[in-house]
């Protein structure tokens, strides 16, 4: 896209130039207009995710690729058209005639299925770990530990993935940038929200099969806590137990 | 050794055939793609296409474009349309009619809803094998998402969390008109 973009006569090491401050976290954007990010046609993100923050799910038209730099934390891509495998029965007790039981079976009606919840896989992160995410693929990020979680992500612009121009591009299927996409030219001043917020409530509300007041909710119109925010009490996802949090097996 | 391979590749396939459908609801209509699985061909050209034909009122659950951009043309009837760019801003809001077309980039959400007696395009697009990614429905991102990521990015209770994801059974066709079960799960 841009004529002579490699021809670099000297390299200089680069620090972020915009920061998307939230409610439990920040969003450290590198210029990707810097002349060896321009010639790399990559992308750099940093996500600073404070303890209990949650980084809401967002996807990108480019392949994603990172790694956790610091703190542990947990995990999930939505793949489309895959099976929410991670499913909790715990509200069941085996042959139950007791109040658990009663509010199982009316779950189990309410949902088809039996299952308090289910969703798709979730994965326990820690220092070291990389993560590839192909585009189109929404990611969410939640810190369950007491320090920072930071990841890094590298965006491939210029690969044949990313069908778009040459920006990195998140979409946001929750939250808001209240900063908006200030690393896009001509977008300094316009706010970013999350995609629901562009459909008509009313569209939301039959799609969905909810009402207009929860509709308007999806939109989060009124919220400015941006793309990282703190979760207010336990965050029960599904998850298996780590390794070292299995109980000791007993040896013969 | 061209004759056997590259001449004789299938580069034909008919794609208003219902009973091929790959999205079949005989009250609403039917979706068919055609992509480089049933077409090898389009591997090499990167491109795929897809066929729908809804009736009136039939609306085509929101979704976006995982790894292509779209070019939709409409060969019969209107539709109301709207997209949603990466800024969450409405990009498009309106009737297309046939003849008309209209690009949907990569990552753009958008919903579809007949407003004539039928509604059918063509829509091509720049991946040969194009994924799409819902976001209400039984395959949809939300049902992906564990219940408390709902609660918590909407700030909504678990339980409006609960039929936000639940309440749609359908993956890519439902009706538009007539109430909505208002807080009621189906």
């Amino acid at each position: 896209q841009f004529p002579n973009e490699c021809q670099l006569d000297q390299l200089s090491a680069l620090e972020p130039s915009h920061v998307l401050k939230a409610e439990a976290g920040r969003i450290e954007v590198w210029d990707h207009h810097a002349p060896q990010l321009r010639c790399s046609g990559v992308a750099f993100v940093r996500y600073i995710i404070e303890s209990k923050g949650l980084y809401l799910p967002s996807f990108f038209s480019t392949a994603k690729l990172s790694f956790v730099a610091k703190g542990k934390g947990l995990m999930g891509r939505v793949i489309p058209g895959c099976a929410e495998t991670f499913q909790d029965s715990s509200v069941f007790q085996p042959g139950g005639q007791g109040q658990q039981g009663q509010q199982g079976q009316g779950q189990e009606r309410q949902m088809g299925q039996g299952f308090r919840d289910m969703h798709q896989k979730v994965e326990h992160l820690r220092t070291g770990d990389t993560i590839a995410t192909p585009p189109g693929v929404a990611q969410w990020f939640y810190n369950d530990g007491n320090q920072p979680l930071v990841i890094v992500s590298v965006l491939d612009l210029a690969s044949h993935h990313n069908q778009l121009d040459r920006n990195p591009r998140p979409f946001h299927l929750a939250g808001n940038n209240p900063q908006g996409q200030v690393w896009v030219q001509g977008r300094e001043q316009q706010p970013q929200k999350n995609i629901l917020n562009g459909f008509a409530p009313e569209v939301l509300a039959k799609a969905f099969k909810i009402d207009v007041r929860t509709a308007q909710q999806l939109q989060n119109q009124q919220d400015n806590r941006g793309n990282i925010v703190r979760v207010q009490g336990p965050f029960s996802v599904i998850r298996p137990p780590l390794r070292s949090q299995r109980p000791q097996e007993e040896v013969n | 050794g061209l004759e056997e391979t590259i001449c004789s590749a299938r580069c034909t396939d008919n794609l208003d055939d219902p009973s091929n459908a790959d999205v079949y609801k005989p009250q609403l209509g039917y979706i068919s793609t055609l992509n480089s699985y049933d077409l090898p061909i389009l591997r090499f050209l990167r491109l795929s296409a897809l066929r729908g034909s809804i009736r009136q009122n039939a609306m085509v659950l929101p979704q976006w474009n995982a790894n292509a951009n779209a070019v939709l043309y409409v060969t019969d009837g209107e539709a109301h349309v709207q997209v949603v760019n990466d800024n969450g801003d409405r990009v498009f809001d309106g009737q297309v009619s046939q003849g008309q077309l209209l690009a949907i980039p990569q990552g753009f959400s958008v919903v579809k809803r007949a407003t004539s007696e039928q509604f059918r395009w063509i829509e091509f697009k720049t991946n040969a094998n194009a994924q799409i990614n819902t976001l209400a429905g039984r395959t949809s991102v939300m049902r992906g998402l564990p219940l408390e990521v709902i609660s918590n990015g909407y700030q909504i209770s678990l339980e409006e969390a609960r039929r936000v994801k639940f309440n749609t059974i359908e993956t890519t066709l439902t009706h538009s008109s007539g109430p909505a079960s208002y807080g009621r799960p189906r």
